[in-house]
């Protein structure tokens, strides 16, 4: 067994006991060599060079994960909750989509996110679009608001909302179910893109989104909104899944040159 | 047989090693995994150890087939190897990590934990 990994002289012993000594020999897939390789590469020092970038994890995922690990604990299928649409997988996209700060007041905004990942091979269950309102002093209209989604290139109606006057006072997350849109973009949802307007009462008349809170500027990451996708695996999922994609997006992540190249000599690899 | 110790019992070495349940805590950070797990850092596995001897125990929920495997390797260890202390009974656990794309993921993943070792 010949690992791809250049194991650094100040990698803990323990590591390459385990490359040398790994029972599967030869007989081991080339996945399964590469996710050794992986494991070993992260344990050493380019694991620093290739996972730069943090991610925060969304309070609400983590609240998922937490409500479903300890109902696992006692027993109970997370899937038979009701808020998990008898989902297997729950991911998550950040909305990519800025405001227009030309436009005031803010008539409509875009959402934009990047669902390259989500793979066809899952059942879609659900998807839902999370917003967070801000606070705001006190009631910003004189009667009730309706909020309406929808996709950016039809007139299709998602899902609306009715906002109370006096629910722009305290902040909290709306959400809009989205589903229906993944069926239309069924053939290619790389990107989805919403386009959420509000208006008062019955009327037509447009209301500024900023005076519900719902203006994107200076927002942490917690309060941007998200996409939440429910899907169900088909067939049996094991992890390999997930480091064969690691491994790929690792790999370009290498591939791509320097930008500066100040001198930089890309990592040999050694077989 | 084994020989008896002092209770009268029979307490042979083979059967301490009797096929079991027995720890095996996985430490994603030890594995390098923890670039894209996020949650949890470890979880408690268990392996299953042991001979599957002859003569096989209930709990052990032999197939048929270890049944006589074990039966035949009784007569004639040279001709039959003994059957094999595999899991019988796995649980899932939830793990939150980040894709390809970078995105936060909760997935409940079949198969992590051993319940129950059995001889097949």
């Amino acid at each position: 067994f010949q690992s791809a990994a250049i194991i650094s002289p100040t990698a803990p012993k323990r590591n390459r006991e385990t490359r040398i000594s790994h029972p599967y020999g030869q007989r081991s897939s080339k996945l399964f060599k590469d996710i050794i390789a992986s494991s070993h590469l992260a344990a050493g020092h380019h694991k620093e060079e290739v996972s730069k970038e943090t991610v925060v994890p969304h309070e609400y995922m983590l609240s998922i994960y937490r409500t479903y690990s300890a109902a696992e604990k006692l027993g109970l299928n997370a899937s038979f909750f009701r808020s998990s649409k008898s989902a297997n997988t729950i991911t998550s996209f950040v909305d990519k989509g800025t405001d227009n700060l030309l436009h005031s007041p803010l008539r409509r905004q875009k959402y934009l996110f990047d669902v390259s990942t989500l793979s066809e091979k899952e059942e879609l269950v659900g998807a839902e679009l999370r917003i967070f309102r801000k606070a705001l002093g006190g009631p910003q209209s004189a009667g009730p608001v309706h909020i309406q989604l929808y996709p950016c290139r039809s007139d299709t109606l998602l899902d609306s909302r009715s906002l109370d006057p006096l629910d722009s006072t305290k902040a909290g997350w709306e959400v809009l179910d989205v589903w229906d849109a993944f069926h239309a973009q069924h053939q290619q949802r790389s990107q989805l893109c919403f386009q959420l307007r509000a208006t008062l009462g019955k009327s037509d008349a447009e209301v500024d989104l900023r005076r519900l809170g719902l203006d994107r500027s200076g927002r942490g990451q917690q309060e941007k909104a998200i996409l939440v996708v429910y899907t169900r695996s088909k067939k049996r999922e094991n992890l390999f899944n997930e480091m064969k994609e690691k491994i790929k997006s690792r790999r370009s992540a290498e591939e791509k040159p320097t930008k500066e190249g100040k001198g930089e000599k890309p990592r040999r690899r050694r077989r | 047989t084994a020989p008896s110790n002092r209770h009268g019992k029979r307490h042979g070495k083979k059967s301490k090693y009797r096929c079991s349940k027995k720890a095996l805590h996985v430490n994603f950070k030890e594995l390098g995994w923890d670039d894209w797990i996020i949650a949890p850092l470890g979880y408690e596995a268990y392996h299953c150890e042991g001979v599957c001897d002859f003569p096989l125990r209930s709990h052990l929920e032999p197939t048929n087939h270890a049944i006589i495997q074990t039966l035949m390797n009784s007569m004639d260890p040279n001709s039959t190897p003994p059957s094999c202390c595999v899991p019988t009974k796995l649980s899932p656990i939830s793990i939150l990590f980040t894709d390809s794309g970078n995105n936060v993921v909760y997935k409940q993943y079949e198969e992590m934990v051993v319940e129950q070792c059995g001889c097949r």
